[in-house]
């Protein structure tokens, strides 16, 4: 099973909506996904259909240790995505998660092994914000893919990123790699998104994924009906960008 | 002097770009305006044109009492407009903030204190998801401007978020007041955000500010510049609308 964590600490770049429409075009190409909603906001959950964790559920049980993570996962309304939702107590565990001892980021990597017999692909929504939640998920991760706006504020907020990956890598993850940058909301007819493009292209080269997602009110629509864009918009452009990306990630991944 | 902190979890909501756009405003109009930049992201500090802190200075030294509040202040262009920048240190002392104690919900409010001589007006900018940081504002503050963009998720959120506020309210500031919410980076022409609108305009009434900021290109480009929308296209929609959500707020602040 390879991991897939969806990170930026910058807010509203696209994480979870690219989470979602990734999990569900690789479910809809055949392979078993479950996505893990690691966001107390629990939008991932919301945008797949799926009723909030309560007590001693989703992927709050996951840190508590309190339940096993095969019977913690939710089916949905496709066959082959699975979610491990997220709930309102996982912000109790995020204040508490870094006071937990020496292994604390490494809790969640245990705690998923058990998922690793029932899916090909496991992939994590990440909170905004450097949240011990993020740390943990690019701890249990293969791979990250960094979603970013082609704005001011995510240029400059890249590089300090890329060094806290680079920082995870050497203390808790070897294996932790930069899977691809994911350009999301982009407006192809500004000046701004065309110039940080460009930049992007410069210093991350191959690695940023050569589709861009655009900026299309079909995406911001589709979780108010509970359905991935795949679904709800199937022929659209949002949908066949995400299709596109995830062909491209799995390639990647592989 | 009041304190108005911009505050939502939910990421890339317009909390920076509006209180750097509201504080230089307010600046304007002639009063004595300081923001403190509370995300170690340090956007608004950089949006100003304004140095990273380092170590031992910017918001981060409010934290640990190692500097008075007036010493770390920096002057802008704007003459009445003064900033207490963020630096990556913050991030340290958010991970740590919550093991401080009984009383570390209210380390800020007291450091804040010196501030009262000199400012008419403090403007906080906050983190996204429910950060220490944002915790310490909310009890420092006079009243809390929430941000949004008219979607899904926003709007999923508020009630959530609305009930923090009175929790934090009952327990830490009961002064705290609601002073608005503002539509940011709104696109008029979509059904999605004008239903979004109806939805607010029917719960929260006369609290949602009348003028939504339009979603636009000045915006995202003003902060490449180090200049608040105010000075970099002084007579743009972007500015007239934050000029006039500067003036409602102020009246509501009184
Ligand atoms: N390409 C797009 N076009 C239009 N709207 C979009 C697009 N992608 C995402 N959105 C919308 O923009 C908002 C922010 O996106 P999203 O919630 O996926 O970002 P995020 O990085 O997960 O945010 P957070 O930092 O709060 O977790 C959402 O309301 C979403 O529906
Ligand atoms: N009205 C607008 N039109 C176009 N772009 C905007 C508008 N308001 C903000 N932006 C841009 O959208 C991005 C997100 O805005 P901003 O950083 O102010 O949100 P935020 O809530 O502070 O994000 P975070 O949760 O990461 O702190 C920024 O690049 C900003 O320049
Ligand atoms: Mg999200
Ligand atoms: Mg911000």
């Amino acid at each position: 099973m390879k991991t897939i964590a969806f990170a930026n600490r910058k807010g509203g770049t696209g994480k979870t909506t690219s989470a979602v429409s990734i999990a569900a075009a690789i479910a809809e190409s055949g392979k078993k996904v479950v996505l893990v909603d690691l966001d107390p906001q629990a939008n991932a959950t919301a945008a797949l259909g799926i009723e909030r964790a309560g007590r001693g559920d989703g992927s709050q049980a996951l840190f508590a240790g309190s339940a096993s993570s095969r019977s913690l996962s939710r089916r949905t309304m496709l066959e082959k995505l699975a979610v491990i939702p997220a709930g309102s107590d996982l912000a109790v565990i995020e204040y508490g998660l870094a006071a937990n001892g020496k292994k604390w980021q490494s809790i969640l990597r245990k705690r998923m092994k058990g998922l690793a017999k029932e899916y090909d692909i496991a992939v994590i929504d990440c909170p905004p914000s450097i949240s011990p939640l993020s740390v943990n998920a690019l701890v249990a991760a293969s791979g990250v893919v960094v979603t970013l706006q082609c704005d001011y504020f995510s240029l400059e907020g890249l590089a300090e990123f890329a060094a806290n990956i680079e920082r995870l890598r050497s203390a808790h993850n070897s294996q932790l790699a930069l899977f691809g940058l994911l350009k999301t909301m982009y407006d192809a007819r500004t000046l701004l998104s065309r110039q940080v493009a460009e930049q992007l292209a410069r210093h991350f080269g191959s690695k940023v994924f050569k589709t861009p997602i655009p900026r299309t009110v079909r995406l911001a629509e589709a979780p108010s009906h509970g359905l991935p864009i795949t679904l709800y918009a199937p022929t659209s452009p949002a949908a066949t960008a995400y299709r596109e990306v995830a062909t491209e990630l799995l390639r990647r991944v592989a």
